[in-house]
């Protein structure tokens, strides 16, 4: 029999709001759901075949090319730059700077990963790049404290992007493997702020820029994704707050989107609570 | 001007006779649009089958052309579902009220407290900010540095682990104050322990308000987990949505509502403190319905 295009769309329609009801942004869904269906229209089948199946399988293969991208591998360029540094005679830090929308995580996430660097024997500084919110530096200032490592910052109201240079500065000084920059956190569709951002890129000259996005976010996730994206650049992104009882579809969203890899997830508020992405885990928990 | 937005939805329904495809063609349009501001998928559906029947078994008086029926009931289901005025704070003069804030992680919670805190500072009231957030690093110096922005009394203490115990104090400490506002640490329905000791502060202190934050981003999650918050504390007096800066419509915090029972009381729309305004329903609708 060859698959009918009504009964796709009938099917599709229904798996479409199942991803939606699984955290998927909802023009995602539909761009999946129209993949699918011209994946599958026309097509040929045995008598007996299940359609209902086939268009299972076929979104799980989607989600499944989505979800697959290969990471970046971020605790392997450290040591390939800290090797580099121990044979030349220049000392070039590793720099990562940390963006996204307000509470999504940010402050939390990188003393998580300063925490995961100290234990893999990596040196790191933070550098606190929000001059701007209420106790901002005192809370980073306590991360840094907890763990032993130094914190550059200056005072509330200077200019974001002095603070990275004076970090910088201080890692290639005392030879500090790795630079970790907290920013303010700013909604992608503030122009003014988007300029900020872009001018600490500029200063900071990261080799990596890291987007940090909550699991729990709807459909504004495209935009703001979108709009960091293209107007600041990312390399990866952290997906924070996994414990909360989400369905992961933020997940495929982000991905989707920023075509980056998602490095780690925040499954909690502690220092351990930091874990490598792993795409299985998350294709079960929306299609599963 | 929430029926400009119905008027363009329903301008195929002229005529006197249900076309029952039509109509849910047009349902469906709105479970879609309603979908994508982020309502939850369930509360969208529920919402255009409700509209449906009552449409359906609606007595159409001669004269009258169906879509203005159609319009009726969903303006009227729209109105329960979203709100049709403005909901005031449930504050008694010329006593000591207790507010308490409560959210999940990142919603804003601290930065609301300083919003109301001022907002109600300049309608005369005097007004105290209290921190019980033991658990985040540097949530007393958050809050005190907003409470100095605004010249507002403030009580915390940094080294007690107990909440209960320095919403003890800070209702001892903060004298002749008109209303008191208590900001609670961040937590979500899996923490249990979280979740038990915020049922613990609420029975304690029997505020005059809890009042749920929420951010405007939010999804799917947002009613689970709002419906969670109002199994632990018993009753929400209202819901404050906050970063409606940004494009999110906001389907997520209306969600939340639905679920905590809870009206909106309202918005807040910026980083800045007096970025805090009274919910306004034509607006949100409008946002709503894109
Ligand atoms: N449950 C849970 N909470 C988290 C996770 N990551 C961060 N949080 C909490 O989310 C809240 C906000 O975290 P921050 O690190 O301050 O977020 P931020 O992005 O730096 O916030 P801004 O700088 O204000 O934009 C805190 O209460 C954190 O403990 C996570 O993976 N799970
Ligand atoms: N753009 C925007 N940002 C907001 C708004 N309200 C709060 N924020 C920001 O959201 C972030 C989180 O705010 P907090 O007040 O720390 O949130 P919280 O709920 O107290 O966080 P936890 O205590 O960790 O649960 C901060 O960066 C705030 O400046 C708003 O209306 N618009
Ligand atoms: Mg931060
Ligand atoms: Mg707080």
């Amino acid at each position: 029999k060859e698959l009918s295009e009504s009964d796709l769309t009938r099917i599709l329609f229904e798996f479409e709001l199942n991803l939606i009801a699984a955290d998927v942004a909802a023009s995602v869904a539909s761009e999946i759901s129209k993949a699918v269906l011209n994946k599958l229209k026309g097509q040929t089948v045995g008598r007996f075949s299940d359609t209902r199946k086939l268009v299972l399988n076929a979104v799980r293969e989607e989600l499944s090319q989505i979800l697959a991208i290969r990471p970046l591998d971020i605790l392997k360029k450290i040591q390939e730059q800290r090797n580099a540094n121990l044979s030349s005679s220049q000392w070039k830090p590793f720099v990562i700077v940390f963006l996204g929308p307000n509470g999504s995580g940010k402050t939390t996430t990188i003393a998580k990963i300063a925490n995961l660097l100290k234990k893999s024997g990596f040196s790191v500084v933070l550098a606190c790049s929000d001059t701007f919110r209420a106790g901002a530096i005192e809370q980073l200032e306590e991360h840094a404290k907890r763990l032993g490592i130094r914190m550059i910052k200056r005072e509330y109201g200077a200019d974001p992007a002095s603070v990275c240079f004076d970090a910088i500065a201080h890692a290639v000084a005392k030879k500090i493997d790795v630079v970790l920059i907290d920013t303010a956190g700013r909604l992608a569709t503030d122009v003014d702020l988007i300029a900020e951002m872009q001018k600490i890129v500029r200063v900071s000259k990261p080799d990596i820029r890291c987007l940090v996005v909550d699991a729990l976010m709807g459909n504004d996730l495209v935009v703001q994704a979108e709009l960091f994206n293209n107007g600041v650049g990312i390399d990866c992104s952290v997906l924070t707050k996994v414990d909360a009882d989400v369905k992961g579809g933020a997940a495929i969203t982000l991905i989707h989107v920023t075509k980056k890899p998602i490095e780690f997830i925040g499954v909690g508020q502690k220092y351990e609570d930091l874990k490598k992405f792993e795409h299985e885990w998350f294709l079960e928990k929306i299609i599963g | 001007a929430i029926f400009q937005g119905l008027r363009k939805l329903f301008s195929k329904l002229r005529g006197r006779y249900i076309d029952e495809k039509e109509l849910d063609n047009i349902l469906k349009n709105l479970q879609r649009t309603l979908i994508e501001s982020d309502v939850n998928v369930n509360l969208a559906t529920s919402l255009a089958e409700r509209i449906r029947e009552k449409v359906l078994e609606a007595k159409i008086p001669t004269g009258v052309s169906i879509d203005t029926i159609v319009m009726r009931v969903l303006y009227e289901e729209l109105v329960k579902f979203l709100g049709e005025k403005r909901y005031s704070l449930n504050i008694q003069p010329g006593k000591r009220n207790v507010i308490v804030l409560i959210g999940l992680q990142g919603s804003g919670k601290t930065t609301t407290a300083a919003k109301l805190a001022f907002w109600l500072k300049r309608r005369g009231l005097n007004v105290g900010l209290i921190c019980a957030d033991t658990y985040r690093p540097a949530a007393y110096d958050q809050l005190k540095q907003l409470a100095e922005q605004i010249s507002v009394k403030f009580y915390g203490d940094q080294k007690e682990r107990d909440p209960i115990k320095i919403i003890e104090k800070g209702l001892k400490e903060l004298r002749n104050i008109d209303v008191i506002i208590v900001d609670t640490a961040g937590r979500h329905k899996e923490e249990k322990g979280l979740m038990k000791e915020m049922q613990e502060i609420v029975d304690k202190f029997k505020p005059n308000e809890v009042l749920l934050v929420i951010d405007g981003l939010i999804g799917q999650r947002a009613y689970d987990q709002a419906k969670a918050f109002k199994e632990a504390v018993g009753e929400i007096g209202g819901i404050i949505v906050t970063k409606l800066d940004g494009s999110a419509r906001g389907g997520g915090a209306l969600s939340a509502a639905v679920a905590a029972g809870a009206p909106i009381k309202f918005i807040g729309t910026g980083e800045h403190i007096e970025e805090f305004e009274p919910y306004d329903p034509p607006t949100f609708v409008c946002r709503i319905l894109g």
